[in-house]
């Protein structure tokens, strides 16, 4: 996402220059869409991937918090809500899996994004994983955890 | 139940996370 400069941070549809978390506006930030999709269309194959990969993760949670809700105040002999929670759970974290791991490594490969730097070096100019990609990170052992806890209550 | 409540509380704090992980602009950071 042409992060050349320094406070520069990097999402999946938008960039920011000049600290954008701190201020909390989006004044400085550009969208990848805007302008008939000016950066999207030069963004890597990879990055593309999991935009996709993240967007179904989004649709795949959102549906399975809704059977899960639903499935409190509903049930049925004919078929089982705990189990479809369960398998969209587990869809889940297999899209955040896949979509964290192409992302950790293209990014560590092609960039060499890095976890943690070392304070005696210059820091200014080294790519980091931010903290959105951990949140992803979490999000994807909490749907693993959640799918396990939905197939052992469906089970019984 | 107890699992029940537990299994929502991780389908909820998942759908969360993963929707502003999507929306925001920090997965790299110079």
């Amino acid at each position: 996402c042409d992060c050349s400069s320094t406070d520069c941070d990097c999402g999946l549809w938008l960039n920011c220059r000049g600290g954008p978390s701190s201020a909390g506006s989006l004044n400085n930030c550009q969208w990848y869409f805007a302008n008939e999709f000016a950066i999207e269309k030069n963004l890597p194959d990879w990055f593309k991937a999991v935009q996709g990969l993240m967007s179904c993760a989004v649709a795949s949670s959102m549906l399975s918090l809704l059977i899960g809700l639903f499935s409190l105040c509903w049930s049925s002999k004919g078929c089982n809500p705990y189990q479809a929670t369960g398998a969209f759970a587990n869809l889940t974290f297999l899209l955040l899996a896949v979509a964290i791991s192409l992302f950790g490594a293209k990014a560590y490969l092609e960039n060499k994004a890095e976890v943690l730097t070392d304070k005696s070096r210059d820091t200014d100019h080294i790519l980091l994983f931010g903290w959105s990609f951990w949140v992803a990170v979490g999000s994807t052992a909490l749907s693993l955890i959640a799918s396990i806890l939905y197939f052992c209550v469906g089970r019984n | 139940n107890c699992l029940v409540i537990t299994a929502i509380i991780c389908v909820l704090v998942t759908t969360v996370g993963t929707i502003v992980s999507f929306a925001t602009p920090n997965w790299l950071s110079v």
